[in-house]
């Protein structure tokens, strides 16, 4: 069982 | 959740993907590339308000900014006239996660890329389009994480 990597996303935009 | 080979594609598509094994082959290809990819059958909702079952391509692309890669959420969606049309492409942000608008990213999240606007089948493909997304990305990324000063755990 593969549910794929956990989604992410780079620290807040300023 | 079932292994997803070329003949289990091949019935998924059925006989709605006019060039069906064109597809299977790309799709086949670019999961074996980028693992956190899966192909999934769901309605995809037109402009019009219609609904058509359509394949998409869901899941994650690594990218690098500033030294980390991120695991940017997408899902490409793959028109039954495929590989003769680009594929539909949308960000889809979790819950901990903002759109950040620009020159390729609307607020729907939908992507914008001259490689899509150029597509042309055999020179473009689902391979190269990840690619020039990861790049794209990479020096200015759809999605940032949302602020965690204002959560609810905290009220």
């Amino acid at each position: 069982l593969n549910g794929g990597a956990v989604p992410s996303a780079p620290p807040t935009y300023t | 959740m079932a292994v997803v080979n070329e003949s289990g594609l091949k019935k998924m598509l059925s006989k709605q993907y006019k060039y069906r094994d064109l597809t299977v082959r790309e799709i086949t290809n670019v999961i074996s590339q980028y693992k956190d990819l899966k192909p999934l059958m769901d309605a995809y909702v037109f402009n019009d308000g219609s609904t058509r079952e359509l394949m998409s391509l869901t899941g994650t692309v690594p990218v690098s900014y500033r030294g980390n890669v991120y695991n940017i959420p997408v899902c490409l969606w793959l028109l039954d006239t495929y590989p003769y049309n680009p594929p539909i492409c949308f960000v889809k942000p979790t819950s901990a996660m903002m759109i950040k608008t620009g020159k390729h990213i609307d607020a729907n999240g939908k992507i914008y890329l001259p490689y899509l606007h150029e597509w042309k089948h055999p020179q473009s493909d689902l391979y190269g389009l990840i690619q020039v997304m990861i790049v794209v990305f990479g020096e200015e990324p759809p999605v940032f994480s949302r602020p965690t000063t204002q959560s609810p755990f905290q009220a």
